[in-house]
């Protein structure tokens, strides 16, 4: 299972 | 982090830089689109809400609000510098970006991961800034000989995020669990918006000329 997005990149 | 993330987001800072330094040393704008900088702005804005809530590492926090910061001064500049904006082409400056705007949101309205006010507005930032270059691109045809800093700050943006593209590949063979097709797809199309430009940025400066896109 993926997640959706990490929300670390810029 | 990986080199190639940590490439892209000084590429994408060397470009903000080379645009600043064009607008304070030159005092003039000429050939910048005020309508991609403002685009850029509600970019930064809608996706960096998050300095509010989620805290990732210092690096990103500060990076955030540099973006920010840049995005805002090169909008002050050029619309509100008792100079600069007097540089300011506004009639090469035509494109419609309100569409891009409203088009973004309905696309990111309908296209989300989650239907909740941070998650549509941090969609709708990826959805615009794919789109943002448009405006700066399409005056960039219409100015005629681009100066040396301008056609520089574009191929910049264009490197950050094709360095970006590499990070994901990348990011994906190494890390368990990574993806997001959003930003992937709204990124490839992003960074072949600017194939065009680049063509003509590598043939301009391999024949030792100035920058002219037909």
């Amino acid at each position: 299972v993926h997640h959706t997005h990490a929300k670390d990149e810029l | 982090m990986n080199v190639f993330r940590l490439a892209g987001d000084l590429t994408h800072l060397l470009s903000l830089v080379v645009l600043l330094l064009k607008i304070v040393a030159t005092k003039s704008c000429r050939g910048v689109s005020a309508k991609t900088q403002e685009l850029y702005a509600i970019v930064f804005v809608t996706r960096y809400l998050d300095l509010l809530f989620s805290f990732v590492s210092l690096y990103n926090s500060v990076m955030k609000v540099v973006f920010l910061g840049s995005a805002f001064s090169i909008v002050y500049f050029m619309r509100y510098h008792k100079v600069v904006r007097h540089t300011y082409d506004r009639e090469l400056d035509t494109f419609r970006s309100s569409f891009l705007v409203a088009g973004s949101m309905v696309l990111a309205l309908l296209i989300n991961s989650k239907y909740t006010f941070f998650e549509v507005l941090w969609t709708f930032s990826i959805y615009l800034e794919a789109v943002a270059i448009l405006p700066q691109l399409v005056m960039l045809q219409r100015t005629g000989n681009i100066d040396n800093l301008t056609g520089n700050y574009v191929f910049l943006l264009g490197m950050y995020r094709g360095l970006y593209i590499l990070n994901w590949i990348y990011r994906y063979s190494t890390e368990r669990r990574y993806w997001q097709m959003i930003v992937w797809v709204s990124g490839i199309i992003q960074t072949a918006l600017y194939a065009d430009f680049f063509y003509y940025y590598l043939k301009c400066w391999n024949e030792n000329r100035t920058l002219v896109i037909p």
